[in-house]
């Protein structure tokens, strides 16, 4: 079993401790620099970093592919473009490899199956960068929107602006997943109407323990109470980790292969 | 009494909420696009909204001047220009005023005499439009920089967020309000040292009313809780109000004269 999922962002928006949390590793390192004398980032980067996870008796290889810098330089005019190049140059390895004559057994799967979009959590719906961003993506790879650090969002603040978000996305007719296909029966329609009641998630990740009333769980402690990442009055993490790693696991990388790839091929073959 | 105070910062980092609850009125209006369909800011506007306000017996005629739009465009390349060029008409319109032959008895001050500026909460300290917004702004306002929603931290990240603050600032030569002057004494410096350990202020704001165990505050409630603002433990919303409207109001209205405003005189006669 092979994953690969891509997180884009502003750095401070907790992505690197929700994949730690989510993935129970240390695959992420934020990309915080720790003093002021190092330099601020001038350009985005793409760093894969790939480890092994036991899920259920399930062995899966996982990359997760950091982008740090994004939409954090001063002008963010076409940003996205290493991005897009990046999800495209997997496609094309992939149907290189598949043209071969001499086709090795089992082809390494670099494509990108899934791309969590950390949108932030002010209560003002998307910005222009984000807008921008989520339609390009959108073209070529499942695109999953995410709140990122929703503990600085009450219960209504958090209801409007998710309310907010989905109707953003269907103005700009950002299509995100799960997709409607032709060959879905009544059944699969109503379970991706379900699905996208629950976009986008609100999230909040962690990856410290606290001990309250003999119970032990992950969390934040703020001085007027402490909050547990898995009670889900508190944060949709255990939503989205279901989603990710159970439920929706290998509709991700079929949607991928299926719609996204032969997309790619056959615009490809045809030019 | 005439003060004027700017607030600059990206949108939904809570600016007028805090405003709003500093000055106990509704002087200024969250700049939400409440639909999809209103187009996004293409540009910053800046907004000047004045109220009369009573406190402690005095009459105090502030003027908020807000920059919707700051940081929020594709390409903030010299974003700061507007900002810079309408402090500094405000002291030419002062200037040309006090050189007329026929001069008013009461001239109307409209110079600028601090600028709320305000970092996101997001713990990996200054970005790079913060540094060079503020090298701009030093030269010709008093600045104040603010943690807007600093509930989004717990302490120990709060008080780390602090000091790598203060450090970039030194690092990057900042040289925020307040300033050490020859003529100072011993108390002064002491007295602008303990400030600057207080800086930047970690504020949380709210207009809603809780009451929990029969005292009623301003807060917020969460899940997992419920924040005072005036709760020095949640938020530093006192001293930054003690700060402004009280101990240093005149201070910042003779600085602003004395310093910013000679300055600027001089390279204009000069010129
Ligand atoms: N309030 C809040 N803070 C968080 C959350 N997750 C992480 N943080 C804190 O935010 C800071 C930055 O997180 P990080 O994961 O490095 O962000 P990244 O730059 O997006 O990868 C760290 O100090 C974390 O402790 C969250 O869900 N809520
Ligand atoms: N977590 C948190 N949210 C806040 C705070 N102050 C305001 N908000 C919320 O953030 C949203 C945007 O606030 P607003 O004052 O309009 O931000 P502005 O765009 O910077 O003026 C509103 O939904 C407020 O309820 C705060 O201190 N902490």
């Amino acid at each position: 079993f092979q994953f690969n999922l891509m997180v884009i962002g502003r750095s401070g928006l907790g992505k690197s401790t929700l994949i730690n949390t989510l993935f129970a590793s240390n695959l992420m390192q934020s990309s915080a620099r720790t003093s002021p004398e190092q330099p601020l980032p001038q350009t985005m980067e793409i760093e894969p970093k790939s480890c092994l996870i036991e899920e259920n008796n399930v062995r899966l290889e996982l990359t997760c592919i950091d982008t740090p810098g994004f939409g954090d330089v001063l002008d963010n005019e076409k940003c996205w473009d290493p991005i897009i190049k990046y999800i495209k140059d997997q496609h094309s390895t992939y149907l290189r490899s598949e043209l071969t004559a001499k086709r090795p057994l089992f082809t390494p799967d670099t494509r990108v199956h899934a791309c969590l979009y950390f949108i932030q959590p002010t209560g003002k719906g998307l910005r222009s960068l984000d807008i921008l961003v989520l339609r390009k993506l959108c073209e070529v790879v499942n695109v999953i929107p995410v709140i990122g650090k929703a503990d600085a969002l009450t219960s209504d603040e958090k209801r409007a602006l998710k309310t907010r978000i989905r109707e953003e996305l269907n103005f700009h007719r950002l299509r995100c997943y799960p997709y409607d296909l032709e060959t879905h029966d009544e059944d699969d329609r109503k379970s991706n109407a379900l699905i996208r009641d629950m976009l986008p998630f609100a999230v909040v990740g962690s990856t410290k323990e606290y001990t309250v009333d003999g119970t032990t769980f992950l969390g934040r402690k703020t001085r007027w109470g402490t909050l547990n990442i898995e009670d889900p009055e508190h944060s949709e993490f255990i939503y989205l980790r279901d989603f990710l790693t159970r439920t929706h696991l290998q509709d991700l990388i079929d949607t991928t292969s299926q719609i996204h790839y032969e997309t790619f091929r056959c615009r490809q073959l045809n030019a």
